[in-house]
């Protein structure tokens, strides 16, 4: 695993996120579902916990955009980059972007998982850069994964913990 | 087998891409035609990164990882 410059992580292990959009590949409840899930990937093994709120700017805000979306980092277009995410701070720290020009899924394998694909923002949002373990979770490739038997890889809890410490209530 | 030159179209593809997620600053000349140069080290690196032949040259594995769907963050400029 690697860690931003300086470690850079939250001062709180009590963070919010707010969904701004929804991508129109999935229902609503499918985008609820996959941001949930992948938010609670890292809770399970960091004392880390979410709150979603629905109004003004939480810790993570999340959203779907294509091409220029109000950063300076424009998504490209089908496939190639999938989404990216700040690393922890005000403002636009902590924030993942989603780049509406993929398709994204719920549970098919076609197009790209939306909880894999934000389970990794999420890693960025919360301190993780990315590794080089073929197997992690931060490793930057998309690759695969069954979310339903999905568990979080070792070289991934390493990171989270090394940042955070451990889950207090395992 | 015979080994084919990357294409202008891969090459273009590995210069974006080793900008974009590895901090290549070079900014002229032919990519990979001439002598040891940032690039052919960049492309070293993104190569030991992703634990590919590190060859410094835009070879099929090389050109086959950068077409991969991924994230937006660069690889580099971390810390361990």
């Amino acid at each position: 695993f690697t860690t931003f410059d300086n470690l850079n992580k939250w001062p709180t292990n009590q963070l919010t996120y707010r969904i701004e959009n929804y991508t129109p590949d999935m229902s609503v409840a499918e985008v609820d579902n996959s941001i949930e899930r992948a938010l609670q990937v890292w809770a399970k093994v960091s004392p880390l916990r979410f709150t979603r709120i629905y109004r003004g700017t939480a810790d993570i805000m999340i959203s779907f955009g294509n091409r220029n979306h109000g950063d300076f980092y424009p998504f490209d277009g089908p496939d190639g980059t999938l989404a990216h995410a700040f690393s922890p701070g005000a403002d636009i720290g902590g924030d993942a972007h989603f780049d509406d020009d993929e398709y994204f899924t719920f549970s098919s394998t076609r197009g790209y998982n939306l909880f894999l694909v934000a389970a990794h923002e999420f890693g960025h949002s919360l301190g993780l850069s990315h590794s080089n373990d073929p197997g992690a979770l931060m490793f930057p490739v998309y690759s695969y994964t069954e979310p339903s038997t999905f568990s979080l890889p070792r070289d991934d809890v390493t990171g989270i913990q090394y940042i955070y410490g451990p889950n207090p209530d395992v | 087998l015979p080994i084919s030159p990357p294409t202008e179209e891969d090459e273009a593809l590995a210069e974006t891409y080793l900008k974009k997620f590895f901090n290549l600053t070079e900014e002229t000349g032919p990519m990979f035609r001439r002598g040891p140069s940032q690039r052919s080290r960049k492309v070293s690196e993104m190569q030991r990164f992703f634990g590919l032949k590190v060859t410094g040259t835009l070879d099929a594995e090389t050109v086959k990882m950068m077409k991969k769907p991924r994230c937006g963050l660069p690889d580099v400029q971390l810390s361990r």
